[in-house]
């Protein structure tokens, strides 16, 4: 099964990795960035889990109160033969309605790009409805090895959501702050 | 099939943005090295897909006759909620029996890692049987993608290989030099 082996490659491959770092990379970031990060609640790598692997490669392309601020401190690691591999995660303010900021260390989960892809291309021979099988059945494994996973446990939310036909422009920031 | 999909994402994860910018960063590198990587028939990502999924994240480590030089200069681009991600690609000084060097790009094909790992952890439900018959697959479906992606043509070699029973130390290096 496609989504399967996508959400062991996302865990063994990345996951695996950076989560169990991620904690330190916050604590340095904090010192160089006048604690930015304060609440030790956040300190986690939030997964957007979109089921209909609509992904945005700019979070304020999918809401307008989500901007960019920074970047965590990368990672480097020497991975298959790529010296220094570059492994890093970015900073965003969340804007509520109400006019509050918080901020927080967020993406999408990568694979759920590549099911998309799939179901975009006749050679794939992968269809919508196996798109959105193949995105409940990622975000079910991918959930189950994180739960068994020691290393990383504490250090990641899973934002899984499925977007409503007359979209809420601010949807995701609200989804977000309630995580 | 878990490497159907992990082909798929290789190709439109990473080879499809890669690939075709790869003779202007190879260009690029030659201009600031000397033109080191003379031949333009090695101005291709030397993919190596060993059968057994055993990766080496040092190719040093896999033939003392191959050994890193630089690095190519980095892509970056905005995926998925990550600003800037980098890609980039490692050349290796690659020594055949009598003393030549030649320069190449070369790495590993990363979603093997993954096929491997998924054989080592009982909860992946994944034997080494199948790691097997999944790395033949993934070999099969990648070499598809690419031989149809117009935009890729001439900018790769795939090396495939399984390493024999009483390996020979310097096998890689000789197969390298063989492509
Ligand atoms: N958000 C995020 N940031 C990262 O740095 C990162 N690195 C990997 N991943 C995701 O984890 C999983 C496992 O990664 P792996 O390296 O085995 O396969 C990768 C790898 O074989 C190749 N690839 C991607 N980026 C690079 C890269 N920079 N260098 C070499 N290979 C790469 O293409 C595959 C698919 O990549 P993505 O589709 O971007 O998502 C991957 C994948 O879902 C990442 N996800």
């Amino acid at each position: 099964n496609v989504a399967h082996g996508l959400a062991w490659a996302y865990y063994v491959g990345y996951l695996k990795f950076v989560l169990p770092r991620l904690k330190d990379l916050i604590r340095e970031f904090n010192k160089a960035n006048n604690d930015l990060l304060k609440c030790k609640e956040t300190w986690k790598l939030h997964i957007l889990i979109p089921l209909s692997c609509e992904i945005h490669d700019d979070l304020k392309k999918a809401d307008s109160n989500i901007q960019y601020c920074k970047d965590l401190p990368a990672l480097q690691s020497d991975r298959a033969g790529t010296k220094g591999r570059v492994y890093k995660q970015s900073v965003y303010e969340i804007w509520s309605e109400d006019k509050k900021v918080n901020y927080c260390v967020v993406e999408y989960a990568t694979p759920l790009q590549s099911l998309y892809a799939m179901s975009q291309d006749e050679s794939a021979a992968f269809s919508r409805q196996d798109r959105l099988e193949q995105a409940q059945l990622f975000c079910r494994t991918l959930g189950e090895i994180l739960e068994r996973s020691k290393e990383c446990a504490g250090c990641y939310r899973l934002i899984v959501y499925e977007e409503s036909g007359d979209s809420d422009s601010h949807f995701l920031s609200k989804e977000i702050l309630q995580h």
